[in-house]
Protein backbone atom coordinates (compact mmCIF):
# COMPACT_ATOMS: atom_id res chain seq x y z
CA UNK A 1 0.00 0.00 0.00
CA UNK A 2 1.56 3.51 -1.22
CA UNK A 3 2.12 5.46 2.29
CA UNK A 4 -0.60 8.08 1.51
CA UNK A 5 -3.12 8.00 -1.27
CA UNK A 6 -5.84 11.01 -2.15
CA UNK A 7 -7.85 9.77 -4.88
CA UNK A 8 -8.76 13.68 -5.47
CA UNK A 9 -5.13 13.98 -6.93
CA UNK A 10 -6.28 11.32 -9.84
CA UNK A 11 -9.58 13.99 -10.06
CA UNK A 12 -12.20 11.52 -9.65
CA UNK A 13 -13.63 13.62 -6.17
CA UNK A 14 -16.26 16.05 -7.38
CA UNK A 15 -16.39 19.37 -4.89
CA UNK A 16 -17.43 19.65 -1.62
CA UNK A 17 -21.13 20.13 -1.46
CA UNK A 18 -23.76 21.82 0.99
CA UNK A 19 -26.67 19.93 2.66
CA UNK A 20 -27.71 22.92 4.29
CA UNK A 21 -30.68 22.38 6.68
CA UNK A 22 -31.61 19.08 5.44
CA UNK A 23 -30.70 15.50 6.78
CA UNK A 24 -29.72 13.94 3.37
CA UNK A 25 -26.06 13.01 4.35
CA UNK A 26 -26.76 9.45 3.44
CA UNK A 27 -27.52 10.82 -0.03
CA UNK A 28 -24.58 12.65 -0.49
CA UNK A 29 -21.93 9.95 0.92
CA UNK A 30 -23.99 7.06 -1.68
CA UNK A 31 -23.57 9.58 -4.83
CA UNK A 32 -20.40 10.51 -4.07
CA UNK A 33 -19.39 6.93 -4.13
CA UNK A 34 -20.89 6.26 -7.05
CA UNK A 35 -19.76 9.49 -9.26
CA UNK A 36 -16.06 8.89 -8.46
CA UNK A 37 -16.03 5.42 -9.05
CA UNK A 38 -18.06 6.15 -12.29
CA UNK A 39 -14.80 9.19 -13.44
CA UNK A 40 -12.36 6.15 -11.71
CA UNK A 41 -14.10 4.11 -14.61
CA UNK A 42 -12.97 6.10 -17.11
CA UNK A 43 -15.93 8.45 -17.91
CA UNK A 44 -16.04 12.16 -17.13
CA UNK A 45 -16.09 13.59 -13.39
CA UNK A 46 -20.06 14.30 -13.11
CA UNK A 47 -21.87 15.20 -10.44
CA UNK A 48 -24.94 13.11 -9.69
CA UNK A 49 -28.20 13.77 -8.67
CA UNK A 50 -28.52 13.52 -4.69
CA UNK A 51 -31.65 15.01 -4.90
CA UNK A 52 -33.13 11.47 -7.15
CA UNK A 53 -32.09 9.41 -4.13
CA UNK A 54 -33.40 11.75 -1.50
CA UNK A 55 -36.81 12.15 -3.44
CA UNK A 56 -37.09 8.03 -4.86
CA UNK A 57 -35.52 5.29 -2.28
CA UNK A 58 -38.41 5.20 -0.61
CA UNK A 59 -36.93 3.12 2.24
CA UNK A 60 -34.92 5.93 3.77
CA UNK A 61 -36.56 9.07 5.27
CA UNK A 62 -35.64 11.94 2.58
CA UNK A 63 -34.70 14.80 5.12
CA UNK A 64 -35.24 12.77 7.76
CA UNK A 65 -32.51 11.21 7.68
CA UNK A 66 -31.08 7.67 6.07
CA UNK A 67 -28.11 5.38 5.31
CA UNK A 68 -25.84 4.99 2.63
CA UNK A 69 -26.12 1.24 2.09
CA UNK A 70 -29.64 1.93 2.30
CA UNK A 71 -29.87 3.99 -0.82
CA UNK A 72 -26.66 1.57 -2.64
CA UNK A 73 -29.45 -1.59 -1.75
CA UNK A 74 -32.54 0.19 -2.95
CA UNK A 75 -30.12 1.37 -6.31
CA UNK A 76 -29.17 -2.02 -6.96
CA UNK A 77 -32.26 -3.76 -6.58
CA UNK A 78 -34.55 -1.19 -8.81
CA UNK A 79 -31.59 0.02 -11.35
CA UNK A 80 -32.54 3.23 -11.43
CA UNK A 81 -30.24 5.37 -13.35
CA UNK A 82 -29.05 8.34 -11.48
CA UNK A 83 -29.30 11.52 -14.07
CA UNK A 84 -26.86 14.56 -13.92
CA UNK A 85 -27.30 17.03 -10.75
CA UNK A 86 -28.15 19.61 -13.75
CA UNK A 87 -31.29 17.30 -14.74
CA UNK A 88 -32.78 16.82 -11.66
CA UNK A 89 -30.89 19.54 -8.97
CA UNK A 90 -30.48 19.44 -5.47
CA UNK A 91 -33.58 21.27 -3.37
CA UNK A 92 -32.48 20.52 0.23
CA UNK A 93 -36.31 19.43 0.97
CA UNK A 94 -37.53 16.20 -0.04
CA UNK A 95 -39.80 15.97 -3.35
CA UNK A 96 -41.59 14.01 -5.35
CA UNK A 97 -39.87 11.12 -6.94
CA UNK A 98 -39.33 12.32 -10.88
CA UNK A 99 -39.21 9.34 -13.29
CA UNK A 100 -36.82 8.29 -16.03
CA UNK A 101 -37.34 6.07 -18.61
CA UNK A 102 -35.05 3.15 -18.96
CA UNK A 103 -33.46 4.61 -22.34
CA UNK A 104 -32.56 8.09 -20.15
CA UNK A 105 -28.87 8.22 -19.72
CA UNK A 106 -27.79 7.79 -15.95
CA UNK A 107 -25.48 5.90 -13.81
CA UNK A 108 -26.59 2.44 -12.25
CA UNK A 109 -25.25 0.29 -9.56
CA UNK A 110 -24.58 -2.95 -10.27
CA UNK A 111 -23.58 -3.98 -7.03
CA UNK A 112 -21.98 -2.70 -3.60
CA UNK A 113 -20.13 -3.97 -0.74
CA UNK A 114 -20.87 -3.00 3.14
CA UNK A 115 -18.40 -3.88 5.66
CA UNK A 116 -17.30 -3.34 9.18
CA UNK A 117 -13.01 -3.24 9.02
CA UNK A 118 -13.33 -2.89 12.90
CA UNK A 119 -9.70 -3.62 13.85
CA UNK A 120 -8.60 -3.96 10.14
CA UNK A 121 -8.04 -0.10 9.23
CA UNK A 122 -5.25 -1.60 6.99
CA UNK A 123 -7.63 -3.79 5.07
CA UNK A 124 -10.09 -0.68 4.76
CA UNK A 125 -7.00 1.52 2.95
CA UNK A 126 -6.37 -1.27 0.68
CA UNK A 127 -10.40 -1.16 0.19
CA UNK A 128 -9.91 2.51 -0.93
CA UNK A 129 -7.31 1.95 -3.03
CA UNK A 130 -8.98 -0.63 -4.65
CA UNK A 131 -12.50 0.14 -4.94
CA UNK A 132 -12.16 3.99 -5.10
CA UNK A 133 -13.99 6.22 -2.91
CA UNK A 134 -16.12 4.78 0.37
CA UNK A 135 -19.58 5.69 1.91
CA UNK A 136 -18.87 5.47 5.57
CA UNK A 137 -20.84 6.43 8.43
CA UNK A 138 -19.50 7.91 12.06
CA UNK A 139 -20.50 9.29 15.18
CA UNK A 140 -20.10 13.56 14.36
CA UNK A 141 -21.65 14.69 17.28
CA UNK A 142 -18.30 16.86 18.47
CA UNK A 143 -17.75 17.73 14.45
CA UNK A 144 -19.97 20.90 15.38
CA UNK A 145 -17.30 22.55 17.12
CA UNK A 146 -14.54 21.22 14.16
CA UNK A 147 -12.30 23.89 12.94
CA UNK A 148 -9.21 21.45 11.54
CA UNK A 149 -6.35 19.14 12.26
CA UNK A 150 -6.53 15.75 12.92
CA UNK A 151 -9.22 14.27 15.24
CA UNK A 152 -8.11 11.72 17.52
CA UNK A 153 -9.55 11.60 21.00
CA UNK A 154 -13.50 12.56 22.04
CA UNK A 155 -15.12 10.98 18.96
CA UNK A 156 -16.70 7.87 20.34
CA UNK A 157 -18.08 5.11 17.96
CA UNK A 158 -21.02 5.21 20.48
CA UNK A 159 -23.91 5.37 17.51
CA UNK A 160 -23.56 6.23 13.85
CA UNK A 161 -25.20 9.68 13.13
CA UNK A 162 -23.48 11.03 9.68
CA UNK A 163 -22.75 9.58 6.62
CA UNK A 164 -19.48 10.97 4.86
CA UNK A 165 -17.13 9.90 1.86
CA UNK A 166 -13.37 8.52 2.63
CA UNK A 167 -11.32 9.71 0.10
CA UNK A 168 -7.73 9.05 0.78
CA UNK A 169 -5.56 8.75 3.42
CA UNK A 170 -1.96 9.66 4.83
CA UNK A 171 0.74 7.73 7.05
CA UNK A 172 3.60 9.88 6.23
CA UNK A 173 3.34 11.75 9.45
CA UNK A 174 3.56 11.46 13.46
CA UNK A 175 -0.45 10.54 13.43
CA UNK A 176 -1.57 8.39 9.90
CA UNK A 177 -4.88 9.70 9.25
CA UNK A 178 -7.82 9.58 6.85
CA UNK A 179 -9.09 12.08 4.31
CA UNK A 180 -12.79 13.11 4.78
CA UNK A 181 -15.09 14.72 2.08
CA UNK A 182 -17.92 16.26 4.17
CA UNK A 183 -21.21 17.49 2.78
CA UNK A 184 -21.09 20.99 4.99
CA UNK A 185 -19.62 23.17 2.65
CA UNK A 186 -16.22 24.30 2.19
CA UNK A 187 -15.99 26.64 5.05
CA UNK A 188 -16.46 24.17 7.71
CA UNK A 189 -13.44 22.01 8.59
CA UNK A 190 -10.45 21.95 6.12
CA UNK A 191 -12.29 23.49 3.40
CA UNK A 192 -15.10 20.96 3.61
CA UNK A 193 -12.47 18.19 4.50
CA UNK A 194 -12.04 16.57 7.91
CA UNK A 195 -8.95 14.55 9.45
CA UNK A 196 -9.25 11.57 11.46
CA UNK A 197 -6.55 9.48 12.80
CA UNK A 198 -6.30 6.02 11.23
CA UNK A 199 -6.35 3.18 14.62
CA UNK A 200 -9.01 2.38 17.37
CA UNK A 201 -11.72 3.45 14.76
CA UNK A 202 -11.82 7.11 15.90
CA UNK A 203 -15.38 8.59 15.34
CA UNK A 204 -16.22 4.65 14.32
CA UNK A 205 -15.33 5.19 10.69
CA UNK A 206 -14.57 1.41 10.16
CA UNK A 207 -17.93 0.32 11.51
CA UNK A 208 -20.00 0.53 8.17
CA UNK A 209 -18.15 1.39 5.05
CA UNK A 210 -19.85 0.79 1.48
CA UNK A 211 -17.79 0.17 -1.78
CA UNK A 212 -19.41 0.71 -5.19
CA UNK A 213 -19.25 -1.17 -8.51
CA UNK A 214 -20.66 -0.10 -11.43
CA UNK B 1 -39.75 40.88 22.35
CA UNK B 2 -39.17 37.75 20.48
CA UNK B 3 -36.38 38.52 18.76
CA UNK B 4 -34.19 39.90 22.04
CA UNK B 5 -35.76 36.08 23.70
CA UNK B 6 -34.00 34.53 20.48
CA UNK B 7 -30.75 36.51 20.79
CA UNK B 8 -30.66 35.57 23.78
CA UNK B 9 -30.93 32.11 23.49
CA UNK B 10 -28.48 31.88 20.51
CA UNK B 11 -25.61 33.47 23.12
CA UNK B 12 -26.47 30.67 25.59
CA UNK B 13 -25.96 28.25 22.91
CA UNK B 14 -22.57 30.25 22.35
CA UNK B 15 -21.59 30.39 25.62
CA UNK B 16 -22.02 26.60 25.75
CA UNK B 17 -19.70 26.04 22.54
CA UNK B 18 -17.34 27.89 23.84
CA UNK B 19 -17.17 25.73 26.60
CA UNK B 20 -16.69 22.57 24.29
CA UNK B 21 -14.26 24.08 22.67
CA UNK B 22 -11.95 24.55 26.16
CA UNK B 23 -12.72 20.44 26.88
CA UNK B 24 -12.41 19.37 23.25
CA UNK B 25 -8.92 21.21 22.78
CA UNK B 26 -7.41 20.28 26.06
CA UNK B 27 -6.97 16.79 24.95
CA UNK B 28 -4.10 16.87 22.65
CA UNK B 29 -1.47 19.78 22.14
CA UNK B 30 -0.09 17.81 19.02
CA UNK B 31 0.96 20.16 16.54
CA UNK B 32 -1.44 18.62 13.71
CA UNK B 33 -3.99 17.52 16.59
CA UNK B 34 -7.94 18.82 15.82
CA UNK B 35 -8.97 22.30 17.32
CA UNK B 36 -11.91 23.15 17.97
CA UNK B 37 -13.92 26.27 17.92
CA UNK B 38 -16.81 29.26 16.49
CA UNK B 39 -17.98 28.19 13.45
CA UNK B 40 -21.19 28.62 11.45
CA UNK B 41 -22.86 26.12 13.62
CA UNK B 42 -21.48 27.80 17.17
CA UNK B 43 -25.12 29.28 17.65
CA UNK B 44 -27.03 26.31 17.10
CA UNK B 45 -27.81 23.74 20.37
CA UNK B 46 -26.00 20.77 20.16
CA UNK B 47 -29.86 19.15 19.45
CA UNK B 48 -30.79 21.28 16.79
CA UNK B 49 -26.84 20.30 15.34
CA UNK B 50 -28.01 16.56 15.51
CA UNK B 51 -31.64 17.47 14.54
CA UNK B 52 -30.52 19.09 11.78
CA UNK B 53 -27.05 17.65 10.34
CA UNK B 54 -26.71 14.01 12.43
CA UNK B 55 -29.47 11.78 10.55
CA UNK B 56 -27.21 9.18 9.20
CA UNK B 57 -28.30 5.44 10.15
CA UNK B 58 -25.92 2.52 9.22
CA UNK B 59 -27.13 -1.29 8.65
CA UNK B 60 -25.34 -3.68 10.51
CA UNK B 61 -22.41 -4.68 8.07
CA UNK B 62 -20.73 -8.07 8.46
CA UNK B 63 -17.16 -7.84 9.43
CA UNK B 64 -14.44 -7.72 6.53
CA UNK B 65 -13.18 -11.02 6.17
CA UNK B 66 -10.51 -10.10 3.55
CA UNK B 67 -12.30 -12.32 0.63
CA UNK B 68 -12.28 -10.47 -2.95
CA UNK B 69 -16.43 -10.68 -3.06
CA UNK B 70 -18.55 -8.85 -5.09
CA UNK B 71 -20.84 -8.02 -2.60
Amino acid sequence: LPAKFDWRDKAVVAPVQNQQACGSCWAFSAVGAMQSVHAIGGSQLEQLSVQQVLDCSFKNGGCNGGSPSSALNWLKQTRVKLVPQSEYTYKARTGICHFFSQSHDGVAVKNFTANDFGGQEEAMMGQLVERGPLAVVVDAVSWQDYLGGIIQHHCSSQWSNHAVLLVGYDTTGDIPYWIVQNSWGTTWGNEGYVYIKIGDNVCGIADSVAAVFL
Amino acid sequence: EVSSEEFKRRHLYFQDATKRHEFLNSFSTAPRAAKYGINQFSDLSQKEFRDLYLRASADRAPLFSGLKTEG
